[in-house]
């Protein structure tokens, strides 16, 4: 080897034409192809058409029917296990994905049927303690990815962008127009309800309540025989674990008046008791706030739009939690492919979070528009919204165009805020296998 | 599975995190 490298002579010859020509051909086309990536096609509406973009890879797992297989992924994962083997499989499973078993809420973990089960496991009451700042980690994870939004594209990767309308959906005024995405607004009437959130009282069995009286500036009410309970907030978390997300149903449930028993009032009380406290804490008057647009794209004066992504690995806990006080004023769920949304096909696939399942909520807190969006991956299509027992994700069938959304508009759940309260760190949900 | 926060905040905001960081429900994720 030494002697051929040293005494081998070097002779030069030209290219020849041809060769010299394909090389150039194939710069230029390589130049094309990645001008091509980072374009923006757009529709006839100005809206961004969603494409799979990547390399080849990305396309070869693209191909696959990667919903069909995280519906047999949750099917297997339902399946009930012997009782003799679930400890040994659960602390296998805990060990390889670093699950920490002394947190969880049931510690006999025989009491999980199946994997799916212990997935979606739930964590002791105080297993997370809440910082008081304005806004905290809704799960479990590892932070992806966070900043400013500028333009109204958010920020995959570094250089990789997608657009906020196409993640959270677009406002259209006609919705019946053939141009618009299918949205489908099901809306949750109560005239009562309704009439209540547009004035600065709530008429409970026939007592008025002021705002002042539910927010706890006043305990008295206009007939003198009832007064709202204290409106102390509970302890987000604990709240959450108590209630394992049902509160009170009594002024959530679509139809239903207010004419409830004395048993319901308790319970209707501390409803209004939650709702208040929300509104405290978001430092705002309800019924003077609830105007506001929560299209998200526009901010006031002095504001920002912020944006963080947060990746829930597969041995996390899978459920999430408020990261505020805030208002959810409606959901907008996507139907869309189901791709893995790990780091690796986060810095590959363009769109990636555009293009799978999600559920996008919208509302407002403090400091203006706020939302929060669950995407749903290959092993975890299935998305679970506490207070929106509606809700179907992963469902058999294909996929509408990526942009096409149905909506749910959560006006009634209290007649206070005009939407569904949450308070920080209360539970909303989670994900489930397949 | 991935969750994704967009919200508006006062200029003043300030992230508390770092990409690749771990975090746990109730972390703190910033404030004003």
């Amino acid at each position: 080897l030494v002697t051929a490298w040293t005494d081998t002579p070097t002779k030069w010859y030209p290219l020849p034409i041809a060769v010299g020509a394909l090389l150039l051909v194939a710069i230029q086309y390589r130049k094309k192809a990645a001008r091509a990536e980072k374009e923006v096609m757009v529709d006839e509406d100005g809206n961004e058409v969603i494409k799979l973009k990547g390399p080849w890879q990305v396309h070869v797992i693209g191909a696959l029917p990667l919903r069909n297989m995280s519906r047999l992924w949750g099917y297997l994962n339902s399946l009930e296990l012997p009782v003799w083997f679930r400890p040994y499989g659960f602390r296998l499973y805990a060990f390889a994905f670093g699950c920490n078993l002394e947190e969880i809420e049931i510690e006999d973990l025989t009491r999980y049927r199946s994997l799916g089960d212990f997935f979606y496991r739930k964590l002791k009451a105080g297993a997370r303690p809440v910082d008081n700042a304005v806004i905290v980690s809704p799960a479990d994870g590892t932070i992806l990815h966070f900043g400013t939004i500028e333009n109204l594209r958010v920020e995959q990767v570094k250089g990789i962008t997608y657009s906020l309308d196409a993640l959270l959906g677009v406002e259209h005024a006609d919705p019946q127009s053939p141009q618009s995405p299918s949205s489908t607004v099901v809306e949750f009437p109560n005239d009562e309800l309704s009439a209540v959130a547009h004035q600065e009282f709530a008429n409970v069995n026939g007592i008025e309540y002021s705002l002042d009286q539910l927010l706890g500036t006043s305990q008295s009410s206009t007939s003198g025989t009832n007064t709202p309970t204290s409106t102390t907030a509970p302890s987000p978390f604990k709240h959450a674990q108590d209630s394992d997300t049902d509160r009170p149903a009594v002024p959530r449930k679509h139809g239903e008046s207010f004419d409830a028993s004395v048993e319901q009032e308790g319970q209707l009380q501390d409803t209004l008791a939650h709702d208040a406290s929300v509104a405290r804490e978001m430092g705002m008057r309800p019924a003077l706030e609830r105007k506001r647009s929560t299209s998200g794209t526009s901010v006031r004066e002095g504001n920002s739009l912020f944006f963080t992504v947060i990746y829930l690995a597969p041995g996390d806990y899978h459920r999430f939690h408020s990261p505020t006080a805030w208002v959810v004023e409606k959901r907008r769920h996507f139907v869309g492919e189901l791709f893995s949304v790990s780091p690796y096909m986060a810095k590959r696939l363009q769109n990636l979070f555009v293009l799978n399942e999600r559920v996008a909520l919208l509302g407002r807190w403090r400091y203006g528009f706020f939302g929060m969006v669950p995407v749903g991956a290959t092993n975890v299509g299935s998305i679970k919204i506490n207070f929106d027992k509606a809700l179907r994700t992963n469902e058999r069938g294909r996929p509408p165009p990526p942009g096409t959304y149905t909506e749910a508009v959560y006006s009634a759940a209290s007649p206070l805020l005009n939407g569904q309260p949450l308070a920080p760190a209360e539970e909303m949900g989670g994900f489930c296998l397949g | 599975s991935t969750i994704v926060l967009v919200f508006e905040a006062p200029k003043s905001f300030e992230f508390a995190i770092q990409a690749g960081q771990k975090v746990k429900v109730g972390n703190r994720l910033g404030d004003v």
